[in-house]
């Protein structure tokens, strides 16, 4: 799966995620990234959220919109990402990874996977990381 | 507002051998986006212009690379959404395009509808003037080569993803 989240100079904030789902998947099997809220979410008022993991745990805690909730009650990107992970593994024993930016433009990448790739670039500064710690 | 972007490419499996490659390809993502801030456009052409990037990247599982389902086959699924206004589109299932973000952002654009799947989604792809291609031509060797060790007689390959993406 791949994604993208971005806030633009206007204060405009867009999400897109892609993927090819499951490897040997069933035929038909639609997970998380085409669901409104899980697999993205999008609001001005907040922020976005683009997902990758599981995707049926995705689905089951609509995860995009639920950090956008941590968010909407106050915590930063960061914090909203941990929590809306941290109740996907505790709820159903998922695991995922979030990119997320707010209406602010702060920004965060959090995963509960091994790995996650992703890269961000503010202020002409790219940053870049795969593991944890990165 | 100073413009941000930040995109993911999974969190499934990270091959060591190919390890530069996934860090080059988010950059390159990540860059072609900001590119498009920088230049005041939109952060809904910025994520989608990111994505495609990724699409067209046989590293990551999406486009381009995206794994087989259990006959050997791609279905790809996608979303966009702009903040701006709450407008989304998503297509599912969906085949023999090479990015499939494009196509839901024209489902959002050009439809009443949020998510069109499969058949639909590919019959409004053509009328929408989106090039049909070979499915083969977005299948890898190494998609090909994962489908084939998951047909083994006693692979799982849920279990062996467990605690990736």
């Amino acid at each position: 799966t791949v994604g993208a989240v971005a806030i633009d100079s206007e204060g405009n904030v867009a999400c897109a995620t892609s993927t090819g789902g499951l490897t040997n998947k069933m035929i038909g099997r639609v997970g998380d990234t085409a669901c409104i809220g899980s697999g993205g979410y999008a609001d001005n008022a907040f922020g976005a959220v683009s997902t990758t993991g599981h995707g049926e745990s995705i689905m089951k805690v609509t995860l995009a919109r639920l950090i956008i909730n941590h968010m909407e009650q106050g915590m930063s990107p960061e914090e909203a990402a941990e929590a809306g992970l941290k109740y996907m593994k505790t709820r159903v024993n998922g695991l995922g990874g979030v990119i997320v930016v707010n209406s602010s433009g702060d920004w965060t990448a959090k995963f509960s996977t091994k790995q996650m790739t992703w890269a961000a670039v503010q202020d002409d500064q790219l940053q870049v990381g795969v593991y944890h710690g990165e | 507002m100073k413009p941000v972007i930040v995109v993911h490419g999974g969190a499934g499996t990270i091959v060591k051998e190919y390890e530069e490659g996934y860090r080059t390809g988010v950059k390159r993502a990540a860059l072609k986006g900001y590119d498009c801030l920088r230049q005041k456009g939109a952060a809904l052409t910025a994520v989608e212009e990111a994505v495609v990037v990724l699409e067209n990247d046989p590293h990551f599982n999406a486009g381009y690379g995206s794994v087989l389902n259990e006959e050997g086959d791609v279905e790809m699924d996608a979303i966009i959404m702009d903040g701006r206004n709450l407008m989304s589109g998503a297509v599912s299932a969906v085949r023999c395009i090479a990015n499939p973000i494009t196509l839901a952002r024209l489902v959002m654009e050009k439809t009443d509808h949020m998510l069109l799947t499969c058949k639909g989604a590919s019959l409004f792809a053509k009328a929408q003037g989106i090039p049909e291609i070979p499915n083969e031509k977005l299948i890898t060797e190494r998609s090909r080569e994962r489908w084939k060790t998951n047909l083994h007689p006693g692979s799982n390959p849920v279990v062996s993803q467990i605690g990736l993406g």
